[in-house]
């Protein structure tokens, strides 16, 4: 309660640093191993306009070291115990990376569907991965993190001949819980609807446009 | 701190439960979606000992429902915003089912590798489950779990020829945070590898035997 309200209060900072700095702010939310840093360096390779990555685990830097092997910085933060990045971690970071204008920010969470929800980073847009290999029944049994996402992205599309996931139902689920989420599926392994991926960053990098 | 030494209290105390009523109590853990309730349902079915399940979730009984379908008993516990059972949520549980004696009672956790790792159940052996589609970094990055853990089991064994997951380097891994980890390679999908799961349940069963 005293923590969320101060760290709601660090978000708001963090938002006005990113729309200040013309960064587009993107928190990327799921479970471990869903493929956030796999879409993350396909993606980063895959984009023209810049790009850098908030890196938060446990323990380790493996996943900023595989995002600086695309030639993008990366800021590795460790929770530890933790469970989550906090707005207080991503100020921090934040300040070490000093994005120019025009930057994309990916911060990919600590590999998390449930303690992540409740902590606003100051992100322009929240994006919950879900891979089919987890089962279409995720939306309902983890709602906080599909009701506070803007875009669940389906990943690992290319497994769906091997998996008994029901896109549809899972696609009507996430809709119960929250009527306004975009949904897109993909492949970061075969690339295959990266393409509406990157379209979607555009969109959110460039409203007007 | 004041939160775990309380739960540890209670652990203790349900610890004394299972030893003096002679249930085998085991506590599941995993990401979402590797499948523990899969794996529970197999394994229910091809038991010839009573089994009995307390179900970690959010939200929904989907799980529980799950459960009873193979005719074992299950508690369903809802966490809300909590991110892992403890010990005083078991203890209630325990208290509803109250197995017989020679009663195997499985606790499937929240799907959560981080925040379950501190929090002792009062079980006897704890079984960290690892889908092949997750990586076989795993246990590097979510140390404490892997740490808490007696039994790694690798499950979606029927999903590798798919996937880029190295059982090997993922051994290797597991068993540089815990040397004396014990490994098990299934799926609970086509069945492979069951044999050896219900030997290892027995072993825990009958230690003497
Ligand atoms: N088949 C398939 N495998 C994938 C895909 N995307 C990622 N993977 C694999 O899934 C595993 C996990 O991928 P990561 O990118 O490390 O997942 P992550 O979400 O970053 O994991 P954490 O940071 O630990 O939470 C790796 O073995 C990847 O190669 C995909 O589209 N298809
Ligand atoms: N290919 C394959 N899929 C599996 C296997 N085991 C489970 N699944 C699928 O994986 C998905 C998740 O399985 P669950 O049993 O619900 O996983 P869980 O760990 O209980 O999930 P939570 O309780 O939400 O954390 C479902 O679509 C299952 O059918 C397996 O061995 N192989
Ligand atoms: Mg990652
Ligand atoms: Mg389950
Ligand atoms: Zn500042
Ligand atoms: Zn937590």
């Amino acid at each position: 309660q005293d923590i969320l309200g101060r760290n709601d209060h660090m978000a708001a900072h963090n938002r006005e640093h990113f729309e200040r700095a013309d960064v587009l702010a993107l928190n990327l939310v799921s479970s471990p191993g869903s493929g956030k840093t796999t879409l993350l360096t396909r993606t980063i390779t895959a984009m023209e306009s810049p790009a850098m990555v908030i890196e938060g685990d446990q323990q380790t830097s493996l996943d900023a070291d595989r995002i600086r092997e695309t030639g993008a910085k990366a800021v590795q933060v460790n929770t530890g115990k933790g469970c989550h990045l906090d707005a207080d971690m991503v100020h921090r970071a934040l300040h070490d990376l000093d994005p120019d204008p025009g930057t994309t920010l990916f911060i990919e969470n600590v590999g998390n569907l449930v303690c992540p929800a409740g902590f606003d980073l100051g992100e322009a847009a929240r994006v919950v991965i879900l891979s089919v290999t987890e089962g279409d029944d995720k939306p309902l049994k983890y709602p906080d993190m599909f009701h506070s996402a803007d875009l669940m992205v389906l990943n690992k599309s290319d497994l769906l001949p091997y998996v008994p996931f029901d896109v549809d139902a899972c696609i009507t689920h996430a809709r119960r819980i929250n009527p306004g989420i975009e949904v897109l599926t993909l492949s970061a392994l075969s690339g295959a609807g990266m393409g509406g991926w990157l379209d979607w960053i555009a969109k959110r990098r460039a409203p007007q446009a």
